[in-house]
């Protein structure tokens, strides 16, 4: 569960970052305050 | 707003609940990435990830070629709310910076959906 995928892509030749987790907690924000 | 925190976006992506079979695969991602990518970017790592998972539980060693994935494999949705749950496609050209702002105006992960292109 700790594991996080990174992984880069190519599109029109813009390359961007994409970053994935199994589970949101302690990956996405808090947004316990918002 | 929004699921960025400043030029990063926070997305939920889960298998469209009435396009794609339930099963076991179907697990919802929670992926990060800058606000500059697009909804192509989000297709073709989407097919990306799809392949080398589905090449890994038949156990395959070759790996995939890159000329197998693309960003015509799958179409990105988001819900767009209605009593029917209605679903918007998303435009391959629209950054996730845009479809915050245009579709989603909340402030919370964005979410999206996906299924197999439908041929034509």
């Amino acid at each position: 569960p700790s594991e996080i995928t990174v992984t880069d892509i190519t599109s029109n030749s813009i390359t961007v970052t994409f970053r994935e987790a199994r589970c949101a907690e302690g990956f996405f924000r808090d947004r316990g305050g918002d | 707003g929004g699921g960025e925190t400043g030029s990063e976006i926070e997305l939920v992506f889960r298998a469209h609940p009435l396009l794609v079979e339930k099963d076991g695969y179907s697990q919802t991602r929670y992926v990060k990435t800058t606000a500059n990518a697009t909804v192509d970017h989000l297709s073709k790592y989407l097919a990306l990830r799809i392949a080398l998972e589905e090449e890994a539980l038949r156990g395959g060693t070759e790996g995939v070629s890159l000329e197998d994935v693309s960003e015509k494999q799958y179409t990105i949705y988001i819900c767009s709310g209605g009593a029917g749950g209605q679903y918007t496609t998303l435009n391959g050209s629209l950054t996730l910076e845009l479809v915050n702002e245009k579709y989603w105006k909340v402030s919370k992960p964005l979410e999206l959906y996906y299924a197999p292109t439908k041929e034509q």
